[in-house]
């Protein structure tokens, strides 16, 4: 079973 | 004043397909320095990132930054009459409500030109580190876009592991599993048929396949692609546009719970 983060958890907002 | 006149227009129709199927609206940053795409799938785990710089132009003119917010499925639509040796040259005022498009062809004679109304367009940009990644290898776009293609009739994950043996696709499904490893091979004397892997530790993730076949659509752009991975991080899929710019995808993994 898998699930995929928002690349907002990884990359910071501008 | 913006405008920018590319001889090989064909460039431009390339990366609106490389990106037209992930996502509808998007700007297009103008600087002195370049063209700049930043934008994010519906889903926000995947985000492209594009650029072509002014030096990529026989003309190139920007007085003032501006967003270009234009949607893709009307853009595409005009690049789709676009002749495959068409000169393109792009124009906006600085109010950047609309942009006008020409193509132009000196062995027909033919110029056409459009213009297009520009949308206001409120994206959410996030700040990319410039990270050193645990693995980094360059290969053909062709082969990585047949892998990608080939691998979906398994399953609707890839795993991507990088190890000493080399780089390994692999999907899973009902019908079994697919395994596809490709070592290092720098035998070829086309630089762009060789594979590179560099590794500083093992990484292995997982991809929904269905984004690494979208990101497949920039292979015309460049002969090699060049993918960039660390543990727990989204990958990076880079093709490179000559010495002029990029067209980047990053992926967020699929976690196992």
């Amino acid at each position: 079973i898998f699930f995929q983060c928002t690349l907002r958890s990884y990359f910071q907002r501008k | 004043m913006f405008e920018a006149r590319l001889a090989n227009g064909n460039i431009f129709k390339m990366i609106v397909e490389s990106i037209r199927e992930l996502v509808v609206d998007v700007n297009i940053d103008c600087s002195t320095e370049e063209l700049s795409i930043q934008c994010m799938d519906s889903a926000h785990v995947a985000l492209v990132s594009m650029s072509l710089s002014q030096s990529a132009f026989d003309h190139f003119r920007c007085d003032r930054s501006l967003s270009l917010g234009l949607n893709l499925p009307n853009v595409s639509k005009i690049f789709k009459m676009m002749g495959r040796d068409d000169t393109m040259v792009l124009k906006a005022e600085d109010s950047a409500d609309k942009l006008m498009l020409m193509f132009e062809n000196d062995k027909s004679g033919t110029i056409a030109d459009f213009e297009l109304k520009l949308m206001a367009i409120e994206a959410e940009q996030l700040g990319v580190p410039d990270t050193a990644y645990k693995c980094s290898i360059s290969m053909p776009s062709s082969e990585f876009q047949r892998i990608v293609r080939d691998l979906q009739v398994m399953g609707d994950t890839c795993k991507i592991s990088c190890t000493k043996e080399g780089l390994k696709f692999s999907a899973t499904g009902q019908i079994g599993t697919g395994n596809i490893l490709m070592r290092q091979n720098v035998a070829s004397e086309k630089e762009e048929d060789h594979v590179t892997i560099d590794m500083e530790e093992p990484v292995e993730l997982n991809f929904a396949l269905r984004y690494l076949n979208f990101f497949t659509k920039a292979t015309p752009l460049s002969p090699t692609v060049i993918l960039k991975m660390s543990p727990g991080l989204p990958i990076v899929i880079e093709y490179p546009i000559e010495q002029l710019g990029h067209v980047k995808y990053y992926l967020a993994p699929k976690m196992e719970e």
